[in-house]
C-alpha cells in the first residue's frame, strides 16, 4: 500500500 | 530546532496578539498578511480531524489557528477604525492564485488533503509580502511590529536547520516544505539586516527612503 505521506510538522 | 522554531512562532503570534490588543490599535499592521496566515493554518491543519500526531501537534495547530483567526478579528471588526487600509494595498491574489495553480502542479499526491497543504505551503512562504510591502510604504515600523516580524521570520529558519538535521539523521527530506521555507525565510533577509543594524541599537527600523 501506498505510505500516505503524513505530515508530522506544523 | 522545530521546537525553537514553534516557540518563536508563538511568540510572534502573541506579541502581534498583544500590541494590538494593548495599544488597541493595528496602525502598520498589513490585515491582508494575517488573512493569508489564516488561510495557511486553515488550508494545512484539515488533518486536525483525521490523523493525531501528538498532543503537541493537535495542541499547536489548534492555537495557531484560534489566534489567527482572532487576529483578524481585531484589525477588521474590533479596532477596524485603525486599520490603515490605504497603505496595505498588495495585491494578494497575485500570491493567491499562483500558490494555488503551483499546488496543483507540483505536490507529493494528488489528493484534496495534500494539494491543499501543498497550497499553504507555497502561500505561507509568500504571505508576509504584504506586510515588508506595507513597512517599505510608510518607511517604518513600529519596534514591536519589528520583533514580530523577527520571531517571525525566525520561525521558519529554524525549521531548515530542522530539515537539515533530520536530513542527516533520519534521511527525511520533503522538498516541497524546504525550497518553500528557504523562499520565505530569504525574503526576511533585507528586513533582518535592518533589524539587527538598526532596533537592535535602539534605533526605530527607518526603511531607506
Amino acid at each position: 500500500p501506498v505510505e500516505e505521506p503524513e505530515h508530522d510538522e506544523l | 530546532f522545530r521546537l525553537l522554531g514553534d516557540l518563536s512562532h508563538v511568540i510572534a503570534i502573541i506579541i502581534l496578539l498583544l500590541k494590538i490588543w494593548k495599544t488597541r490599535s493595528c496602525a502598520g499592521i498589513s490585515g491582508k498578511s494575517q488573512i493569508l496566515f489564516a488561510t495557511v493554518f486553515a488550508t494545512r491543519y484539515l488533518d486536525l480531524l483525521t490523523t493525531f500526531v501528538s498532543i503537541y501537534n493537535t495542541l499547536m495547530k489548534w492555537m495557531f489557528l484560534t489566534t489567527s483567526f482572532a487576529t483578524i478579528y481585531l484589525i477588521y471588526f474590533k479596532f477596524r477604525a485603525t486599520y490603515d487600509k490605504n497603505h496595505d494595498t498588495f495585491r494578494i491574489e497575485f500570491l493567491i492564485i499562483p500558490s494555488l495553480i503551483l499546488a496543483l502542479l507540483i505536490n507529493h499526491e494528488f489528493t484534496v488533503f495534500e494539494v491543499l497543504w501543498t497550497y499553504s505551503i507555497y502561500l505561507e512562504s509568500v504571505a508576509i509580502l504584504p506586510q515588508l510591502f506595507m513597512v517599505s510604504k510608510t518607511g517604518e515600523a513600529e519596534s514591536i511590529t519589528s520583533h514580530y516580524l523577527f520571531a517571525l521570520g525566525c520561525y521558519r529558519g529554524l525549521y531548515i536547520l530542522n530539515w537539515i538535521y533530520r536530513y542527516v539523521t533520519e534521511d527525511f527530506h520533503d522538498l516541497i516544505a524546504i525550497v518553500a521555507g528557504i523562499v520565505q525565510t530569504v525574503l526576511y533577509c533585507d528586513f533582518f539586516y535592518l533589524y539587527v543594524t538598526k532596533v537592535l541599537k535602539g534605533k526605530k527600523l527607518q526603511l531607506p527612503a
